[in-house]
């Protein structure tokens, strides 16, 4: 190589490490160093390290796909947040349910569950549906058949003393706040059936004036009119959202 | 929710969601986690993404589709990331979410509205797991 490569080489470098300083003065993007990268939604530090392991093993390192495998599977066991794996999140019946994706950006190959039951190994899972399957989504109580047919371990109840406790305060709290609207009643547990907007409006307005007198004059005078009964009891959180 | 992005030494692409849904939803209800495009996707030749948040109004925008096909028509990370959000914003002002995007250089960056977003990453230049945080 010439003195002149040499200094060409040189200064190509010197402009990449401007760059890479300029980016990262920018805000919140940053310009990594060599691959391999992980990144995750959250501080779920564990996670990153299990899928790091796997992907910078000084043997060559393992595959991405094998990557996520193990980062969502380390958040699987660790319940993380409560969002995560099995014993958290419980539906309205008290049961916690599992959704997983896994996808192969080379090959654009996907393998899904959906409301998986008595199966905790969600990633794992929808693993199996992309390796051994020409489908991309399985659901419910097919998705667990599928799983433990492949050889997950199951059927096991999905529930913890925690998910269970947090749904027996939810039932006592007259099953506030949910996910329906338009119904009746409004206020308390099911079942439910649907009703007009006009019809729920006056619902609310009976069980509110019941339980407070005049209180509810100044939410009706508001644009809550607007928004379907019962949406506005909608939460999510740190600690319960997708 | 985790959704996670993976970017291995031979340059590939895998991202993955694992979650166990929102509190006390309708027995049946399926969030976005496991919808492609929705909670997380990647494509070798361009980039990943991961989402997290409000499943049932996000899986309507299908934002990670969103933000790695934005990456390859041009967009930057964070420009993509923001757009991503900001359309389903002007739609539900309300909206709670979180999206981080990665391009296939490497380059990260995220975008939040109705909460603090914080994400995780590793590379080779870092010596543990560093968390950055979002503000919407």
């Amino acid at each position: 190589m010439g003195r002149s490569s040499v200094r060409l080489l040189v200064g190509l470098l010197l402009l990449r490490s401007d760059w890479c300083l300029a980016v990262n003065s920018g805000g919140p993007a940053e310009v990594s160093g060599a691959f391999p990268l992980v990144v995750s939604t959250w501080p779920f530090r564990e996670a990153v390290r299990a899928a790091w392991e796997v992907v910078s093993a000084s043997d060559g390192g393992g595959s991405a796909v094998d990557a996520v495998v193990a980062g969502c599977s380390a958040c699987e066991v660790l319940r993380c947040d409560g969002t995560v794996g099995p014993g958290g999140s419980p539906d309205e019946n008290g049961e916690t349910t599992l959704d997983a994706l896994i996808m192969n950006g080379a090959t654009m190959e996907i393998g899904a569950v959906a409301a998986m039951r008595y199966v905790k190994d969600g990633i794992k899972a929808a693993k199996l549906v992309m390796d051994h399957s020409l489908h991309t989504l399985l659901v419910g109580e097919k998705a667990t058949d599928f799983a433990i047919s492949m050889g997950l371990p199951g059927p096991i109840n999905l529930s913890s003393p925690e998910s269970l406790e947090k749904w027996r305060n939810w039932r006592q709290n007259h099953c506030q706040p949910n996910f329906w609207k338009n119904v009746a009643p409004a206020g308390s547990c099911g079942p439910y059936r649907p009703i007009s907007v006009a019809q729920a409006l006056d619902s609310v307005k009976r069980e509110v004036e019941g339980s407070q007198g005049g209180a509810c004059q100044e939410w009706f005078q508001s644009d809550n009119l607007l928004e379907p009964i019962n949406s506005h009891f909608k939460f999510i959180d740190r600690h319960n959202h997708d | 929710t985790i959704s996670m992005a993976v970017i291995d030494k031979m340059g590939h692409i895998a991202v993955g969601t694992s979650t166990n849904g929102g509190t006390f939803k309708i027995p049946g209800r399926v969030g976005d986690g496991p919808i492609p495009g929705s909670s997380s996707y990647g494509d070798d030749e361009v980039g990943a993404c991961g989402a997290s948040g409000d499943g049932d109004i996000m899986m309507r925008f299908l934002p990670c589709y969103q933000v790695v096909e934005s990456m390859r028509r041009g967009m930057e990370p964070q420009d993509a990331a923001r757009d991503a959000i900001s359309r389903i914003a002007r739609k539900y002002p309300d909206f709670v979410g979180a999206i981080f995007a990665v391009n296939r250089k490497g380059v990260h960056a995220g975008a939040c509205h109705g909460w603090t977003f914080q994400y995780s990453v590793r590379n080779s230049s870092m010596h543990d797991v560093e968390v950055i945080t979002i503000y919407p």
